[in-house]
């Protein structure tokens, strides 16, 4: 199957 | 201070409706740079960042940078009271809790003003690192919005490959399976209508059609679409809105177990 990612998991809070 | 005049009023209209439904409530920056918005839907899963340059428009007055919460809902719904063609001119004082909404008519024999209240909204701003990104999509945005539409009523999710003989957007669902390819196309009299694919690596991923759609909703502001990939990062839709900014929308893939 497929697992939904976020973005947060790729793109940093500054 | 605030003062932001735009001729072209029906561009924010528009601005509003590609993103209301993605996004409930947003924090709006305004600097010398711009009006602009960065936010995520409440899943986290997609991310708009909008840039309307200063240049843009015909009165630009910012005296110190702003950040103004508004529910989009509720900011549509004013903007939709703008004629088509009518100027909008936004303004805020310093330290209120209101944002105006100035509607005029192009001969100026109407002029309206919605003013809506602002909200606090805690809202963190992610950095967006610049990519290197394996493959670009340049396509016509109607035939774009055509191919999400499609396949959305065949499969829930869509797997975007690009290699060299072209963009393929396949789905599967219960009923069967679709598979569109689009290839290059540069013969077109018209550059609107064409399609380019620059790839620098084969590149496949996955992702959800249900965001596809609403990032389809941008269509009304651009004549095409930029769809920016590369393996394990999130795809960048972006639409161009003429003489004035952008608008991108950044979607997390699926990835497999």
């Amino acid at each position: 199957g497929c697992n939904q990612s976020t973005i947060t998991e790729f793109f940093g809070k500054i | 201070m605030l003062e932001l005049r735009l001729v072209q009023g029906n561009l924010l209209k528009k601005v509003l409706e590609a993103v209301k439904d993605l996004v409930t409530d947003a924090n709006f920056d305004c600097s010398s740079t711009g009006f602009s918005l960065q936010a995520m839907d409440s899943s986290h899963v997609a991310l708009v960042a909008l840039l309307l340059r200063s240049e843009g428009f015909e009165h630009y007055r910012c005296d110190r940078n702003v950040s103004m919460g508004m529910n989009l809902n509720n900011m549509a719904k004013m903007l939709k009271c703008a004629g088509n063609d009518d100027i909008v001119t936004i303004k805020a004082d310093d330290g209120s809790d209101t944002v105006t909404f100035m509607f005029e008519s192009p001969n100026q024999d109407k002029i309206a003003d919605f003013e809506m209240k602002l909200m606090d909204i805690d809202s963190e701003h992610l950095g967006i690192p610049e990519a290197e990104y394996h493959a670009i999509v340049r396509m016509p945005s109607s035939e774009f919005a055509r191919i999400c539409k499609d396949l959305s009523s065949i499969g829930d999710t869509v797997v975007i490959s690009v290699t060299k003989e072209g963009v393929k957007f396949s789905t599967r669902g219960d009923i069967g399976n679709a598979n569109v390819v689009c290839r290059q196309n540069t013969t077109v009299d018209k550059p609107e209508e064409s399609t380019t694919i620059e790839m620098h690596e084969p590149v496949s991923l996955t992702f959800a059609l249900r965001y596809m759609n609403s990032f389809t909703k941008a269509t009304p502001l651009s004549s095409t679409v930029t769809i920016s990939l590369s393996s394990e990062l999130p795809v960048v839709v972006e639409y161009k809105i003429a003489e004035m900014g952008y608008i991108r929308f950044y979607l997390a893939p699926k990835i497999e177990d």
